[in-house]
């Protein structure tokens, strides 16, 4: 147990380290074992983006701290991806430039695990398979009108 | 394994019956401010055997009822239905599993595996056993994008272990 | 002083009332005080958007929550606006018929109160009067550029 | 009365002298994730007399001064200065204030109002005098749009309160 565990902590701190720095385009990011016990252990990130000089994630801005969660999410489902992964809205804070990274990144985690996302941006949109709307045509009941399919080809 | 379809009855603003049939691949949901975007979120984690009322921005379960609108009443039961393909392989339907979830305005709650009546136990270890871990690996709420970075060490460490 | 805080609750109240009618195009919401005592009321936020027939603040959407507090914002600012006011990035969960909606009080606002709003939207930013950009050239060294007028004239 | 400029020097990420001219009605202040506008806010917060490191994603005020970038070194004062000008319809010089709030990296503050050394508490007191009451009126954070919902009512009356 003590292995695996330390060994899914290499190897996600691995993907992280490495995913931060695309994301970025720079900088430097690791996930930090706070003890030496891995039955007690906590994680820490420090996550310093490109010029930057230190590393607190609270003076972090909206969007770069997206982008830290996203790339920690990309390195556990690149170890071990789940069957599905549901995403509301985690592309309010982000940029159109980070958006574009961002589905990049969600393209590569769909091949193994099935994705779920809500959004209100077309660059998001875009990079969807299949798209489900849903509306309130009657006040106060929903529905699922129109699936589209793999916008991403038009 | 992944999600065939999701049917809704009661649940939420999904008064009427509502079946979303789930692809591969990137599955994008969206629509107007308050039209049930995020009630599609909380159908998904209620039916895999969630009970944090909190966490669906209810007080309690009963929540999940519809509430009645516009010359509607409200519902009496509130229904959500989850079939999952176990095998990617062979999308035959001895792979599939349909798991569902009630519960009644009055707050008795039902939960059924392939129509079989079983205990909401069964559903929280079915799905932990095809791969679904701890919630904060897999839900990622509205507006709550940064929880992961604001949870304590000792908490965030759960993703490794679900990782490992 | 009691007399001031019944007399200013109850013209924030009639405003809030009025103004989410206006922006859920329908409904009802209202500020109701906890207590007769006007030393230590608090105060309630009920409100049900059209059609829907509960008024649990909590089950409201991420949008829905932000309209409500637009609408309370108004209203306290049409009874006592404040010599500024400063919004970062508020219109994050709306879409863009809210934003529309959001920019016509904005501009009511601005009228009596200097207004410093920080966005990544179009449409908010078409309802400015002047633009800022702020950009990091050098990697970590923020730095103001240009400047633009009235793009709503153009 | 309203803000007639902002100066910036040393204050989290703006290293250089900064200077931004507000105008009457709407600013809108755009940019890149990252690039500081956000900052610009903590600024106003900041010479306004707020003492909330937290409501500045700050541990203690010493992280207000810039930290250093890639070819420059980190900074010894951060100063923010905020120019207001009272009397709209007689925009002359008597009519405009500045405040200034510096702070060293060792910790050591200091406050004036038109060059003249004054404690903190005089610059809350003088924009409590111009209007400027509970910065929940008046300051609304990133993320924190609905934080007035979820306060407790006890702690949302002050708004009324200030608009009293
Ligand atoms: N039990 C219920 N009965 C009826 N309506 C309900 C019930 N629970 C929630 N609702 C309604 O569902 C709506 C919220 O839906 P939801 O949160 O899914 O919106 P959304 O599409 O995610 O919007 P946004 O884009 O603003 O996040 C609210 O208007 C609420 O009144
Ligand atoms: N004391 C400091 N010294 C140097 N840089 C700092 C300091 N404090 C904060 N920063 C930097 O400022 C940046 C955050 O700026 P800010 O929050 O204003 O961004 P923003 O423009 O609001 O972005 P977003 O659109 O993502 O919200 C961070 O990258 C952080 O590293
Ligand atoms: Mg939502
Ligand atoms: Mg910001």
């Amino acid at each position: 147990i003590t292995k695996r565990f330390f060994a899914a902590f290499k190897a996600v701190n691995k993907v992280f380290r490495q995913t931060f720095k695309r994301v970025f385009g720079g900088g430097s990011a690791r996930l930090v074992l706070t003890s030496e016990d891995p039955t007690e252990a906590g994680i820490e990130i420090e996550a310093k983006p490109p010029g930057k000089k230190h590393s607190n994630i609270n003076l972090l801005s909206g969007g770069e701290r997206t982008l830290v969660v996203i790339s920690l999410l990309y390195a556990l489902y690149s170890i071990h991806p789940a069957p599905f992964l549901v995403l509301d809205e985690i592309d309010a804070a982000l940029d159109e430039i980070n958006i574009l990274r961002f589905t990049e990144l969600l393209k590569s985690i769909s091949e193994k695990t099935q994705v779920i996302v809500i959004t209100h941006k077309k660059v998001t949109m875009e990079a969807a398979d299949v798209l489900y709307g849903v509306t309130m045509e009657i006040p106060g009941i929903s529905k699922v009108v129109g699936v589209s399919f793999a916008l991403s080809e038009v | 394994m992944h999600i065939k379809s999701l049917q809704l009855k009661g649940f939420k603003s999904f008064a009427d019956e509502t079946e979303i049939r789930f692809s591969k691949g990137i599955n994008c949901i969206v629509g107007p401010n308050g039209c049930g975007k995020s009630n599609v979120v909380d159908a998904l984690k209620w039916v895999t055997g969630d009970t944090s009322s909190r966490g669906m921005r209810a007080t309690n379960m009963k929540d999940m009822v519809f509430k009645g609108a516009m010359g509607k009443r409200a519902a009496r039961t509130s229904e959500v239905s989850i079939t999952i393909s176990r095998d990617e392989l062979l999308p035959i339907k001895e792979n599939e599993i349909t798991v569902t979830r009630r519960i009644k305005s009055n707050g008795d709650s039902e939960f059924l595996i392939n129509d079989r009546k079983v205990r909401l136990k069964d559903i929280q270890e079915l799905f932990l056993s095809i791969g679904l871990g701890h919630k904060d690996y897999v839900f990622f709420e509205q507006g709550q994008i940064d929880r992961v970075l604001r949870l304590k060490p000792e908490e965030r460490r759960v993703l490794i272990d679900d990782a490992a």
